[in-house]
């Protein structure tokens, strides 16, 4: 049991440190073990280093630091035991459009082993999808689901022009 | 999905393989669509699909308030080539329903119903057939809105434990 | 005492429904006590109604809809009893564009008589500002300041070119 | 504000009346500016600016790990004509500070002071004199990032205390 556990978190530590390098282009993520000995008995920390920064207490990171460092923990786990789809809800809040960029285009590349169902108001997360659906709420409080979007529909406003009715 | 919260009507939204996006204006229902998923996968608790009683799942009426819808209904359609579900077919249809039944003292009183490919089943088939495929309405591939950074933020040994399943 | 409450609650409660009717182009919005014979005993609730939907429990509510019930509410006892200022740090990360201009439009009305700071990344809300200030992060890890930054310089990605050194 | 946080040097911004907005990438510093004016209206507890020791306030030396700072410093200023706040003069400078002041058995101990205008002052000095403003570290004015809905989903009794504060 002990050395199943440890099986995988070499190999998800890896992939986090990997992961968490290129997404956030050079800085340095690892986790640690509470009680290297006896894993069971302890948690499990994330030691984060953004790039030209010291090693910090997570809890001084900003939004979209810890973002990346979630976001990169949540991709190393799929590199090593895919689930078969991922349903992700405004992942990109706290994100600039260079993060958000890099979250997206990641995405992208890890959609041919697994899918993606991506939530996002954000043109730069919305344009590396394979398709994109529209949802609107009628006057009546009524959802509606318009099909395939086509992305120079989406005025500067995040409306989405429907055609037809 | 049919009067599913705020899409009442019967609604089919095919997910194709790859990166799908959903967009629109808030308040527009995109949320609901993920909890719609959710709701299938069984969640331990309702507030994990935003509601505090399973009834508030079920179409409200909207503007004209004349006519709440009386059940609710959402299914999942997997592709089982692969067998990953337990189930001998090539597709798996998860079907689970909720229908209103108030009694003089308790008007919020409903049914649940579950289904696999038609058949009538229990909740407990639905997370038998789940957890062989790792599939779990509280797993690590569903982040809500607003949870973006919640393995940071969330205590070392919960973290772990993601580890522990996974091994 | 009694008497004081109800008289700071019946004002800003008007506000809070003239307000969200006005930043939800047309939604209904009231506060409610638990106990209204004796408010000390309970506690103060939000009833929110988007527009073209019914009254609902403030849970089933989206993360749009919330952050506009709870900018309502401060704007309304801002005009109650402003503060001197207010610093408010990424209120728009859940609104789509119609909405976060709608409450930068009001920010910008109400920074007539307070002080508004706003940090944010977006171009819509940025775009009502008096002023806008850039921070960066050099290379060895310290924070910058870059003083008034005028909005075309911001580039897509939400990078600041910053002119001289 | 000098050595605070991320700001590893003596940085002066002006805030101007009416609206001014604060940008820039990822971790640039953005927050920090607002954990600054935070720091000097002295909050409960240090979580209330992101610190878990006010030791983590001061500049940690950046990329280059040689010389993190001995102290970091915060100055508000105040355009008090209207004297709204309980002092004689026409600007109020509330000024903290923290040094470092380590001990065998305790490296991460520290000295805090408080100055108005320059004077030596105490903290309970600070807060008389902000309370009688009616400004506070934890008031509905400051939202810190990620809590924009914090006045919806807070509990009924904590959110009719804001309307207890203002009668
Ligand atoms: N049972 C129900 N019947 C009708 N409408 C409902 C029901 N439950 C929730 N709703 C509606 O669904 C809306 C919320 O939808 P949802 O959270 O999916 O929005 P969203 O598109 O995610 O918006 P945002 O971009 O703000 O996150 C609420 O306005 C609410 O009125
Ligand atoms: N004592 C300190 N010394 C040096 N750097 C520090 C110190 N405390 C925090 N920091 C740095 O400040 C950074 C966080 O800054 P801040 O939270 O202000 O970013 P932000 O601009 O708000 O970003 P976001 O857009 O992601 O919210 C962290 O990367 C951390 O390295
Ligand atoms: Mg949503
Ligand atoms: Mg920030």
């Amino acid at each position: 049991k002990k050395d199943r556990f440890f099986e995988v978190f070499n190999e998800i530590n890896d992939n986090f440190r990997d992961i968490y390098a290129e997404l956030s282009g050079g800085g340095e993520a690892y986790l640690e073990l509470e009680n290297k000995d006896d894993p069971f008995a302890g948690g499990m920390n994330i030691k984060v280093r953004p790039k030209g920064k010291k090693v910090h207490n997570i809890s001084a990171l900003s939004g979209g630091e810890k973002s990346m460092a979630s976001l990169a923990l949540i991709f190393a786990i799929q590199r090593y035991d895919p689930s078969p789809f991922y349903v992700l809800d405004e992942i990109d809040m706290y994100l600039d459009n260079i993060n958000a960029e890099a979250v997206s285009r990641m995405i992208k590349e890890n959609s041919s082993f697994a899918q993606f169902i991506l939530i996002s108001l954000r043109k730069v997360t919305l344009k590396e999808a394979d398709h994109i659906y529209g949802v609107t709420m009628r006057e009546d409080g009524i959802s509606e689901i318009i099909g395939a979007v086509d992305l120079s529909a989406i005025g500067p406003h995040g409306e989405i022009s429907v055609g037809g009715g | 999905m049919e009067n599913f919260k705020s899409f009442g009507r019967k609604v089919v939204i095919p997910f194709f393989p790859g990166f799908t996006a959903i967009t629109g204006p808030n308040g527009s229902g995109k949320s609901n669509i993920g909890d719609a998923i959710r709701f299938v996968l069984g969640p331990k608790s309702p507030k994990a699909i935003r509601a505090e009683r399973l009834t508030d799942l079920i179409f409200n009426g909207g503007k004209n308030k004349k006519r709440p819808a009386n059940y609710c209904e959402v299914s999942l359609v997997f592709d089982n080539r692969d067998r990953k579900l337990p189930v001998d077919s090539d597709t798996v249809v998860l079907t689970r329903r909720i229908k209103r039944a108030p009694l003089k003292d308790n008007p919020d009183n409903f049914y649940s119903y579950f289904y696999i490919n038609g058949k009538s089943a229990s909740l407990t088939d639905f997370v038998n057939i789940l957890t062989k495929a790792r599939i779990s309405g509280e797993g690590y591939n569903l982040v809500k809105q607003g949870d973006v950074t919640s393995l940071v933020e969330m205590g070392p040994v919960e973290r772990r434990k993601i580890i522990d399943e996974i091994a």
